[in-house]
């Protein structure tokens, strides 16, 4: 089913 | 000094409930605009964001910009002392360690009438320095059995105040997307198949065709699909379901997290999701014209 992402993946840290 | 009243405070109490299962510690970031709430779970999986526009509340205050932390278990704790019908209002000095809350019951007009009794009642318990001109609007609410000469006391204003402390919470810049795919359903339909969903299995995917939104789920017991169809002239505006559709999407998610979304389905009667591959999830439930709760959430991804 696919590994687990994390947001960091997607998103910068500000 | 931040100081905001919210006459329906029931939604604050729905929002803290949304997301104490999701994030243990946050920051209310208040602002002229806005007061606001970045957190993502304790796995960096899903993320939370709350607005509530200044617009929204009955009195809004906030004279420079403040970070409110507090822990989410304790402020629904102190939050369910409130009433759902009570008005809530919250105050912190610019460099205050706490958050005042301040819950009124819905009669509170009742108190115009008594200002001059309920002054001099108040006495000598004022501070010194208070104003007392607003220590009757605080402390009571009265009621007066008229030409009998009874007064009737009724304490409905309750004040807490929450301990804050400073969070050094990782704020996340999520970029303006344009999503692939737009789907607008009842909040109540989203969360009934995601508790069914659960019964199956622990991952869920969304696949969005023309020929409307699939649910899917498999498991070692079987497996469930839902099928949802655009339906965008129902009679209430809140049992339509509106797809807008760039290109198909499908992406599986861990029906754990949207478990924990779902929390939200109190405040308001419609959820929105948002989709684009290979990107995060958007599950947002507006709040009214006052703002909107919105959660993120990674999707699995084959590597």
């Amino acid at each position: 089913v696919g590994k687990q992402k994390n947001l960091f993946s997607f998103f910068s840290k500000q | 000094m931040f100081e905001a009243r919210l006459t329906s405070g029931k939604i604050l109490k729905q929002l803290i409930e949304a997301l104490k299962d999701l994030v243990q510690e946050a920051n209310i970031d208040c602002s002229d605009d806005e007061i606001s709430i970045q957190a993502m779970d304790n796995s960096h999986v899903s993320l939370v964001a709350v607005s509530l526009r200044s617009g929204g509340f009955d009195h809004f205050r906030c004279d420079r910009p403040l970070s409110l932390g507090f822990n989410a278990t304790n402020m629904g704790k102190i939050l369910k002392c409130a009433g759902n019908e009570d008005a809530i209002t919250l105050k912190a000095e610019d460099d205050g360690d706490s958050l005042s809350m301040v819950f009124e019951g819905p009669n509170q007009d009742r108190i115009a009438d008594f200002g001059e009794f309920a002054r001099g009642a108040r006495g000598s318990d004022s501070p010194p320095g208070s104003r007392r001109e607003k220590c009757w609007k605080i402390d009571f609410n009265f009621a007066t059995m008229r030409g009998v000469g009874v007064l009737v006391v009724i304490f409905d204003r309750k004040i807490y105040e929450l301990k804050l402390m400073d969070i050094d919470s990782e704020q996340l810049g999520i970029p303006d997307t344009d999503y692939k795919v737009t789907i607008q359903m009842p909040s109540g339909e989203f969360q009934r198949i995601i508790r069914d969903m659960q019964v199956l299995g622990d991952t869920l995917s969304i696949s969005c065709t023309k020929e409307g939104v699939k649910f899917g789920v498999q498991g070692d017991l079987g497996t469930g699909n839902v099928l949802i169809r655009q339906n965008a002239h129902a009679e209430k505006d809140e049992d339509r379901v509106m797809i807008e559709m760039e290109e198909p999407v499908e992406l599986t998610f861990a029906l754990r997290y949207l478990n924990f979304f779902t929390k939200a389905t109190n405040l308001g009667p419609t959820v929105i999701l948002n989709m684009s591959p290979d990107v995060p999830i958007v599950v947002e439930y507006p709040i009214g014209e006052t703002g909107h709760i919105k959660y993120y959430l990674a999707p699995k991804i084959d590597e």
